[in-house]
Formats: C-alpha cells, sequence, structure tokens
C-alpha cells in the first residue's frame, strides 16, 4: 500500500 | 532499495527507452499496440497520484516523471504524429481494452489493503498494469513477425516485473512483516502472461531468426 514499504517502490 | 528492485527499474526504463529509440528515430510504431499504451498510461496516472504530496527520494520522483511522462508521450506521438500514426496497425490492434479497466477497478474496490481514494487507485494500476499487455500480445499474434526493437520492447517490460518478484522475495526474507499478497499475485500474474512470448523469444536466440 501507498503508506506501507511498498511506497518507495515503483 | 536492494539489486533486484534496480535491475527492475533499470530494466522497465531500458524498455521505455527503447519504445521511444523506435518511435522517436525511425518514426515508426509498426507492431507496437496503442491500446496496451493508452493502458499504461493510466496505470501510471493512477499509481502515481502521491507523486507532488509524498516525497519518497530524487531516484523516486525523477523515475515516476519518466515514466509518466514517456508513456503519455507515447501515446500522443501514435495518436496524432502524422509520420508515426500512419505505421499504426489500427485494423490489427482491435483488443477491447476498456473491458480491462472497469473489473479491475472493481476489483481494487473489492481488493485492497486500506480503503482510501489512493490506496484504491493504487491497487487498480497493481491490477490493470497485470493485463494491459494483452493487447500487445493479440496483436503480436496478428502480426506475422516483429522488428527486434519490438521484441526487445516486450522482453524488458515483461521481464521488469519479474526481477521485481525477486525483489518482494529478498525483502520477504530480511525485512519482518512484508508480507504484500495483492502486490504479489498481480506481479505474478503479470510475468506469466509473458511466458509463452519468453518461450518464442528464447528460441529466436537459439534459432537466430526473427520472433514469428
Amino acid at each position: 500500500s501507498t503508506e506501507s514499504d511498498l511506497k518507495d517502490e515503483l | 532499495m536492494n539489486i533486484f528492485r534496480l535491475a527492475g527499474d533499470m530494466t522497465h526504463l531500458a524498455s521505455v527507452l527503447v519504445l521511444l529509440l523506435k518511435i522517436h528515430t525511425i518514426k515508426s510504431c509498426a507492431g507496437v499496440s496503442l491500446r496496451t499504451q493508452e493502458l499504461y498510461a493510466i496505470v501510471f496516472a493512477t499509481r502515481y497520484l502521491d507523486i507532488f504530496t509524498s516525497f519518497v527520494s530524487v531516484y523516486n520522483t525523477f523515475m515516476k516523471l519518466v515514466f509518466l511522462g514517456s508513456s503519455f508521450s507515447i501515446v500522443w506521438y501514435m495518436r496524432y504524429h502524422k509520420a508515426v500514426h500512419r505505421t499504426y496497425d489500427r485494423e490489427q490492434d482491435t483488443f477491447r481494452h476498456w473491458f480491462l479497466v472497469l473489473p479491475c477497478l472493481v476489483l481494487a474496490l473489492l481488493i485492497h489493503e486500506k480503503f482510501t481514494f489512493l490506496e484504491v487507485l493504487w491497487t487498480f494500476s497493481l491490477y490493470l498494469e497485470a493485463v494491459a499487455i494483452l493487447p500487445q500480445l493479440v496483436l503480436l499474434q496478428r502480426t506475422r513477425n516483429i522488428d527486434n526493437l519490438t521484441g526487445q520492447y516486450i522482453f524488458l517490460l515483461g521481464g521488469y516485473r519479474g526481477l521485481y518478484i525477486l525483489n518482494w522475495i529478498y525483502r520477504y526474507f530480511t525485512e519482518p512483516h512484508f508480507v504484500h499478497w495483492i502486490t504479489w499475485i498481480a506481479g505474478l500474474v503479470q510475468t506469466l502472461l509473458y511466458a509463452d512470448f519468453f518461450y518464442y523469444y528464447f528460441l529466436r536466440f537459439i534459432g537466430g531468426r526473427g520472433v514469428e
């Protein structure tokens, strides 16, 4: 999800 | 950021650059599906909505701008640039791609990690990207054989998400509580859709002929 640790991914 | 993630982003960047090279230099989009390009523009537009609200890093923002800018400019080139549009195979590129958008939106409204506007659209972009290549693969089967640049474009585009899967495996084993089933399943479906393309693409290398 955007807030969690995936937000740095593209 | 791990090596798989960086390799994935570089592969994705390479795919975009190969397509822009083909379209911008030889002014041709033969064998390229405009419908897949339109879906990708929607994918990036709905995935990078937070580009102005949450700053992650210069790299992250830069890459988002590159993917947004390139996907929209490719659509523009294929629709409105006279020379390029002339090489667009309208009769063959007929996959009803709008039929993919609504089911992905409904699915995102049903299955997501958090029910917020940004999160639902972000999840929608994951589902849509998983199926965005379908018009291109259908066009590929109708077009007898394709030029190397288009083949390389599809190969790199399919490979980038596969590298992301390695990145998720690496993060799963190195970061506690790193579990994201939605992202993993969408990424796996996306990569598996390329399976037969990869098969023929590697045959080409072994056989040394064009992608039949």
